[in-house]
């Protein structure tokens, strides 16, 4: 987190909406009651008082809020829709301190998914993050982040990510351990939404990818997928999913035959860019996102013995080999001699600390191994084939922007063993 | 890298400028970015944004410079700064 430098010096503050967005479908109450949760969400971080005041009110509210378009008298106009979306002033007494702006011309929307407009309830917690003192994080999954992320997420359930929790403790300290009571309005009911979709389209609800139990992990171009089922999520470089809800396999893997209904590994080869993606005994070949004329491969193309499958492809970028994982053993493949290298396989066991039949294992942007498995995942360091000691952790809080679970073992937790015996290779160590 | 067009050079000036990594212009002088400082303010950029740091503005670059945002400076300190070194 970054500070601004400045923050109010009482724990109690007033605020109004002085005008309200004309364009969109929002109504007036709906917007208010939005900001007095986009509020409760640092108050109830930092032991801080929010009160509405009315208009004419003895004293004007500390944080003024307005939806103002292009120039409006404060050195920051607003640009339409697109662009920027809101800006915020830092604590301090002069009369503009914590007033609070939006851009009355973006499309503002709640309760609605990425694409349908920008989410008044997100922006509103990032703005009033700066009024309270706080300026722009590069963490990653800070809500103080300068680029507008997409949507928060219900407003009465939201959480501060930890960044900006801390940021705010720093400036105000710790609320109450008894949380505040919560915004006393009525439930917020988002606006009227358009008729359902037929099945197969991509409204359709999606698994929980906040349950773990990948099919497959893949980093390509540097974004990594997650995939489940007949569904995946895309998490950028920067941290961020492109989506909370997953996306259609069939819908965006273009070729890809209705019959596959899960991915058993992926990765993207690393001589030419295609895109790998393992069922059973067959691999499908992809070209972005087309599928290749002479695909599907049987794996024996690569080497392996007949009849294989599986669980788990990465390229270790230490020696651009690419490392096929089944059970408790894997393979090597020299991609530039297009075959598997002598020796092979070879114990799981070699990499020190890893899972035994992995869901899947990936090499992350800055050079770390990362192997997963269930709801955990185990980091290596760069070329190390030993798991680093904080390994492994729980996976959704890091990687998939997923609340932490209060079962969450603190440190080294022991995942549970395998359910069906036959599955153990009976090797007894902390992992096993 | 492709090479980026000047008009998404001087938008990216513009920007670089408009959030803080690069110091504003001073009305009394004319003023000639150097290469080197214009460098080092994309790739502040891109450390920021959690982008691979090249230095170019490359397409992930303009892309992230074109998502829409809060309007506010990500590093006003450091803008701060080289305006009061200037002074001085």
């Amino acid at each position: 987190y970054a500070l601004s430098g400045s923050m109010w010096n009482r724990r109690s503050l007033t605020w109004r909406v002085r005008s309200f967005p004309r364009a969109s479908g929002l109504n007036t109450d709906t917007v208010r009651t939005l900001m007095q949760y986009a509020l409760a969400a640092w108050g109830t971080v930092g032991g801080l008082e929010f009160r509405e005041v009315e208009a004419g009110a003895a004293a004007e509210a500390d944080i003024l809020i307005d939806f103002s378009r292009a120039y409006h008298e404060d050195g920051y106009p607003f640009d339409g829709p697109g662009g920027t979306l809101a800006h915020a002033f830092f604590p301090g007494e002069h009369p503009i301190s914590g007033d609070t702006h939006f851009d009355e011309e973006e499309a503002w929307t709640f309760g609605e998914d990425d694409g349908g407009g920008t989410d008044l309830f997100a922006v509103a917690v990032h703005e009033f993050g700066h009024a309270l003192g706080l300026a722009h994080s590069s963490a990653p999954n800070s809500i103080m982040r300068p680029f507008y992320q997409g949507p928060a997420g219900e407003p009465s359930r939201y959480r501060l990510p930890p960044d900006d929790q801390e940021g705010l403790q720093q400036l105000y300290g710790k609320g109450p351990k008894t949380p505040k009571p919560r915004p006393s309005r009525k439930p917020l009911i988002p606006p009227p939404q358009p008729p359902r979709q037929p099945p197969g389209s991509p409204s359709e609800p999606g698994p929980d990818r906040c349950v773990g139990g990948f099919d497959a992990i893949a980093n390509i171009r540097g974004e990594i997928f997650f995939f489940k089922g007949p569904w995946f999520w895309r998490l950028q470089p920067s941290g961020q999913l492109v989506s909370p809800r997953p996306a259609q396999l069939h819908r965006f893997w273009e070729g890809l035959p209705s019959t596959v209904q899960a991915i058993d590994a992926a990765y993207a080869r690393p001589r030419d860019g295609r895109i790998m993606l393992f069922d059973g005994p067959r691999v499908w070949v992809f070209q972005d996102r087309q599928l290749e004329s002479d695909s599907p491969w049987p794996l024996t193309k690569l080497g392996l013995p007949a009849g294989e499958r599986v669980d788990a492809v990465f390229t270790w970028p230490q020696n651009g080999k690419t490392y096929l994982f089944r059970g408790s053993q894997y393979w090597r493949y020299d991609e530039s001699a297009r075959s598997l290298d002598p020796g092979y396989p070879k114990p799981l066991s070699l990499w020190e600390g890893a899972p035994p039949a992995p869901d899947d294992v990936i090499s992350g942007n800055k050079g770390d191994t990362y192997f997963f498995k269930g709801s955990y995942y185990w980091r290596f360091d760069p070329g190390s084939v030993v798991a680093a000691t904080d390994s492994p952790r729980p996976m959704g809080p890091e990687w998939l922007d997923c609340p932490s679970s209060s079962q969450d073992p603190p440190s080294n937790p022991k995942p549970r063993a395998p359910q069906s015996p036959g599955d153990c290779d009976c090797h007894c160590n902390i992992i096993a | 890298v492709q090479d980026p067009s000047a008009q998404d050079i001087s938008l990216s000036v513009d920007w670089l400028t408009r959030y803080g990594y690069l110091p504003a212009p001073d009305p009394t002088q004319a003023q000639l970015q150097s290469q080197v400082l214009l460098r080092d303010a994309i790739q502040t950029m891109q450390r920021f944004a959690g982008l691979k740091e090249t230095g170019f503005m490359d397409q992930q670059t303009m892309a992230m410079m074109r998502k829409p945002r809060c309007s506010l400076p990500d590093l006003v300190g450091a803008a701060g700064l080289v305006r009061r070194r200037r002074r001085r």
